[in-house]
């Protein structure tokens, strides 16, 4: 696992709760909004699972202290998106919060109803994505959430022990989290990827 | 998914690829000494990456760009060859997270709002 520079972190009382919220203007069409707000829950609750962080859907996008929205090409960040595939998202260090997703991607919810060869799983970058929110940077470990590529048609949501080491180097651990409990559930991203 | 080290794959992985990273792939096998058109394109994705500091670039595989080809391969647990061979190309034109893989970069001008 590696930091960003300085090894920014979210800085709250204890315990540390973050507020997020899907931009209402900066949705995709053929996605069902309860399907993206359920990949987004998900995905956070991961994370919660390994750190004293809690994840709220914010009441307001503007209240929100992690804002996510789908963008295409040139979006005023300074790091345009560049159509289908290459760069998929991108999202910034702590504590700014802003998680940016390519709106040109076939992003998908469910392989089994997403044929495209290009299909590219929402919830896996998302995962990824809120990695770089909490303040990690890429990994060397192929099989961890936080290495930088991810193929089309392929899903990595479960995190690996580099990914829960670096963020427990953050934030501390979970007092409920048992590095036992993520043996089991690494298996799913292999088979989902020979599948 | 893209895993073994053939040029088969590669053609696989061009199929679901646009033209972004897709041109990459005639840079196969190229090493040390050798000029190629386009190769500046290559070294601004290292430059964009975090690998390459310079962002003034010529058609040469130099030596600061194989320097930066092998700390490439050796972030991304690729065989370290210092070559443009096939997993290296692989992994290039995948896609991926728009960070830097260079943690001594602030992703993306972080700043608190």
């Amino acid at each position: 696992f590696a930091f960003f520079n300085g090894k920014p972190r979210w800085v709250r009382q204890n315990p540390v709760t973050l507020s997020y919220a899907l931009s209402p203007n900066n949705m995709i069409s053929y996605l069902s909004s309860s399907d993206v707000q359920d990949i987004f829950r998900r995905a956070f609750s991961r994370w919660s699972a390994v750190i004293p962080v809690n994840f709220t859907e914010a009441e307001t996008y503007e209240s929100a202290d992690i804002k996510i929205g789908f963008y295409r090409g040139d979006h005023g960040d300074g790091e345009p998106f560049d159509g289908v595939l290459g760069v998929l998202a991108h999202a910034f260090s702590p504590e700014n919060g802003r998680f940016h997703l390519d709106a040109a991607e076939s992003w998908a919810v469910d392989f089994k109803k997403d044929k495209s060869k290009a299909a590219v799983d929402l919830e896996s970058v998302a995962t990824h994505e809120i990695g770089h929110v909490l303040g990690l940077a890429h990994s060397s470990v192929k099989e961890a959430v936080m290495y930088p590529s991810l193929s089309p048609r392929t899903k990595k949501v479960d995190l690996r022990i580099d990914d829960v080491e670096g963020v427990q180097a953050l934030y501390g651990s979970n007092p409920n989290f048992k590095f036992s409990s993520l043996q089991s559930e690494n298996s799913y991203n292999h088979a989902v990827a020979l599948d | 998914r893209i895993l073994s080290n053939s040029v088969t794959v590669l053609t696989a992985a061009s199929d679901v690829h646009n033209a972004t990273w897709h041109d990459f792939e005639r840079f196969l096998d190229a090493g040390r000494g050798s000029q190629v058109s386009g190769m500046s394109e290559l070294k601004n994705y290292f430059h964009r990456f975090g690998y390459l500091p310079n962002s003034n670039f010529t058609d040469i595989f130099d030596t600061d760009f194989e320097s930066a080809l092998t700390l490439y391969q050796s972030k991304l647990s690729l065989p370290v060859t210092g070559r443009l061979d096939s997993d290296t190309i692989s992994a290039i034109i995948s896609p991926r997270c728009g960070v830097s893989d260079s943690s001594q970069r602030t992703a993306l001008h972080a700043t608190r709002r």
